[in-house]
């Protein structure tokens, strides 16, 4: 594992712990989309359908178990806690994520590495994360105002894709065959839609200013 | 007819 593979699964783990940390201190949930965290909890579910399978190493299914717990976790939270679940946005979080779920499977059983069941929901967890984080942009872009931790939260997450991009960069440098364009093609995408993002975020990092978003 | 690889990423 180099480097770039490391800090990257660091700060995904980091996003997830500051989201964490938010909604159990301040017992709100408020410019975070639950559409979103389901995706989330969808991903990590078809992906790491190969714990039952195959064993990469003790980190691997670690994270992985953590990933799960975390992103159920925070499902139950926005759903079922009484506190926190009236402080959801939900009429802001209006994105149609059933289309972006179908449309990734219908996406899943064309592109795939393999027909089986483990790769056609491998291919669909990569092409639906890559996407997932659409409906949480479209709230912060209709609520204007990000608060500080949903800004940091989305700012890691952002930072795990770039760390990621750059960790492919330094395998197919170094490994001689190393070709995955699922994973790649997907993960440029998906850094892709933070770019508007991290523009605004830098320029209110910048200016020492609260982070707000054009309507 | 080759065999996807591994998936040894999260």
């Amino acid at each position: 594992m180099n480097i770039f593979r490391f800090a990257g699964d660091m700060t995904h783990l980091i996003s997830i712990l500051v989201l964490l940390l938010k909604i159990y201190a301040t017992k709100s949930c408020s410019g975070i989309s639950l559409k979103t965290q389901e995706l989330y909890a969808l991903v990590f579910l078809t992906r790491y359908l190969d714990l039952f399978t195959d064993f990469i190493s003790v980190y691997n299914t670690v994270m992985k178990l953590v990933f799960i717990a975390s992103s159920l976790a925070i499902v139950w939270c926005m759903r079922m806690h009484r506190a926190v679940r009236r402080t959801y946005d939900k009429e802001l979080d209006t994105f149609r994520h059933y289309f972006l779920i179908a449309a990734c499977f219908l996406l899943s059983l064309i592109l795939n590495e393999k027909f089986t069941f483990q790769e056609i929901f491998w291919a669909f967890s990569i092409y639906l994360e890559a996407v997932a984080i659409l409906p949480q942009l479209v709230l912060l872009q209709r609520s204007g105002n990000v608060d500080n931790l949903t800004g940091q939260y989305v700012f890691f997450l952002g930072a795990y894709r770039a760390f990621y991009i750059l960790n492919w960069i330094y395998r197919y440098i170094t490994e001689p065959h190393f070709s995955r364009w699922i994973a790649c093609v997907s993960g440029i995408v998906q850094t892709a839609l933070y770019a508007d993002f991290f523009y605004y975020y830098f320029i209110s990092w910048k200016n020492n200013a609260k982070l707000q978003l054009p309507a | 007819d080759p065999q996807p690889e591994v998936h040894d990423e999260l």
